[in-house]
């Protein structure tokens, strides 16, 4: 484990983790889509997938407070943001090495908590599509300091509410395959038009 | 339930976590 688990207040579930990528090797015409469980089972699940791309799509306004909900009160039940973690009472420690009243998601302005995180876009309430770089740059949760929050993450990531996956496959005969371009990523040796199945490429999102 | 070999997600209070597999239950 990255750290101590001992606060007494630390909670622990199963988990089921599937990441899907591509692997793919020209100089062998492998391409394949490869499932891996997170943790040691890493095999491929579908041969002559050439495209394997994800999209992250996400809400352009950072978490808020909601109002009259008070942070410093035992007992008050949240929700205590519009999403995204909740920071500490104005009064007490920040978390995670924030200053005090502060966290990931939140800091402290003039002796206001606002938000940390920034308007993306436009500014409106449609989703925004979220850059690799957005992704990774911080602000941090828990913290910012690598050495002690190891497994830190990027805050933006909260933002997420759709992810889009585009995915192509293609013919594994390469006579049934013609010249690299438009229809086909991988040329093959296909002469014509009978003989000609062109990459079949679908998109779908998933909602978290 | 928890058994050896299960995948599990530990998070401590402050956001601090790790994904880890169960290796022995005692």
């Amino acid at each position: 484990l990255s750290g101590g688990y001992s606060s007494g207040s630390a909670m622990i579930t199963e988990v089921a983790a599937h990441t899907y990528y591509l692997k793919s090797d020209n100089a062998t015409n492998t391409y394949q889509l490869m499932h891996y469980d997170g943790a040691s089972t890493d095999l491929p699940i579908v041969d002559n997938v050439v495209k394997l791309n994800f999209q992250y799509f996400g809400d352009p306004q950072p978490p808020t407070l909601v109002p009259g909900k008070s942070l410093c009160v035992a007992g008050v039940k949240g929700p205590f943001t519009t999403y995204g973690p909740k920071p500490p009472c104005l009064a007490t420690a920040g978390t995670g090495g924030y200053a005090q009243g502060e966290n990931c998601a939140f800091k402290v302005v003039n002796g206001l908590q606002v938000p940390r995180l920034d308007v993306l876009g436009a500014g409106g309430v449609g989703q925004v599509e979220l850059t690799q770089a957005q992704l990774t740059d911080g602000p941090w949760c828990p913290g910012a300091d690598s050495t002690n929050y190891p497994n830190r993450f990027d805050a933006d990531l909260f933002r997420i509410r759709r992810v889009k996956a585009t995915m192509r496959v293609q013919s594994a005969v390469a006579a049934l395959r013609g010249p690299a371009g438009v229809l086909f990523a991988h040329g093959g040796t296909s002469l014509g038009g009978n003989k000609l199945a062109p990459d079949q490429e679908i998109q779908f999102s998933v909602t978290p | 339930g928890f058994k050896a070999g299960m995948h599990v997600l530990i998070m401590e209070i402050d956001g601090t976590w790790d994904f880890t597999t169960i290796t022995n239950v005692q």
